[in-house]
């Protein structure tokens, strides 16, 4: 069986948030060492791998490996119905087919049940190898997300270009083009606000900005954003958690 | 001009 209690439902809500828009149904994976999610948006050009590792949860247990075939926005809604503060527990029993969760204030004065239905899910998993990638930037998520939805104004894709010299992101489109340019830096005060850039080689790929602006809605649960990419290859998107991570895996628009 | 890939094409299935 599995139980996994977090101190505040907004840790979950968050995480729900920053996958709906790609993912409908899926398989969350759980083992004794946490939560564990990949999956495909339907159009195969995101996969999202999530893990949740049980040092981030207050209390945890799974005994035996349990797979939760849930439909992610249905459990969206469930969430709506927690407080942000709310401690939320998470419980299965084995080979059940229900999710129930709990949320409870923290005086204990208020307890509310849901029990959301589980499914059986034919999911498919891609295999991603180990990969060093020709550039990585590690960089503020907040800014990441603003520069990508200016540049969605002028366009529907963005090209991104990593070398020596810093990150530009560049757009254009019927009335114009448009760039922003960051170079490496270190902001002692604001560490979220430092650019660090390891190059092997520089890198230039282009990239969807609807799917982009789907992936930083993932900013809420991770001050910086560590992009990584290779010429021709799909580039991955990490937003470090307390105990995990939320990695994106994008596929790049290529010329014909 | 550029087009969508897919991951299918970069990554085989497990």
């Amino acid at each position: 069986m599995l139980e996994a209690k977090l101190d505040a439902a907004s840790q979950l809500k968050k995480i729900v948030e920053a996958i709906r828009d790609m993912l409908g149904e899926c398989n969350i994976e759980c083992n004794e060492t946490g939560l564990a999610l990949q999956s495909l948006d339907k159009s195969h050009i995101v996969l999202v791998s999530l893990l949740l590792g049980s040092d981030g949860f207050s209390e945890y247990r799974c005994d035996r490996g349990v797979t939760l075939g849930l439909n992610i926005n249905s459990l969206a809604t469930v969430l709506r119905c927690a407080n942000n503060d709310d401690i939320l527990t998470l419980r299965s029993e084995d080979r059940a087919n229900e999710l129930i969760l709990t949320f409870e204030d923290s005086k204990a004065d208020r307890i509310s049940e849901f029990n959301l239905r589980l499914m059986d899910i034919d999911q498919e998993y891609l295999a991603i190898p180990e990969t060093e990638y020709a550039a990585t930037v590690v960089m503020s998520a907040a800014v990441l997300q603003r520069t990508l939805r200016d540049l969605s104004a002028l366009s529907e894709a963005v090209t991104i270009e990593i070398d020596k010299e810093g990150i530009r992101f560049s757009a254009e489109g019927d009335l114009g083009k448009g760039s922003t340019h960051f170079k490496p830096c270190v902001d002692m005060e604001n560490a979220e606000n430092s650019i660090n850039i390891t190059l092997s080689e520089p890198v230039s790929l282009s990239f969807n900005l609807q799917y982009f602006s789907n992936i930083t809605k993932a900013s809420s649960l991770s001050s910086t954003v560590t992009l990584q990419m290779t010429a021709g290859m799909p580039a991955q998107i990490e937003y470090k958690l307390p105990s995990g991570h939320v990695r994106y895996y994008f596929a790049p628009k290529i010329e014909d | 001009t550029p087009v969508q890939n897919n991951l299918s094409e970069f990554y085989a299935l497990a």
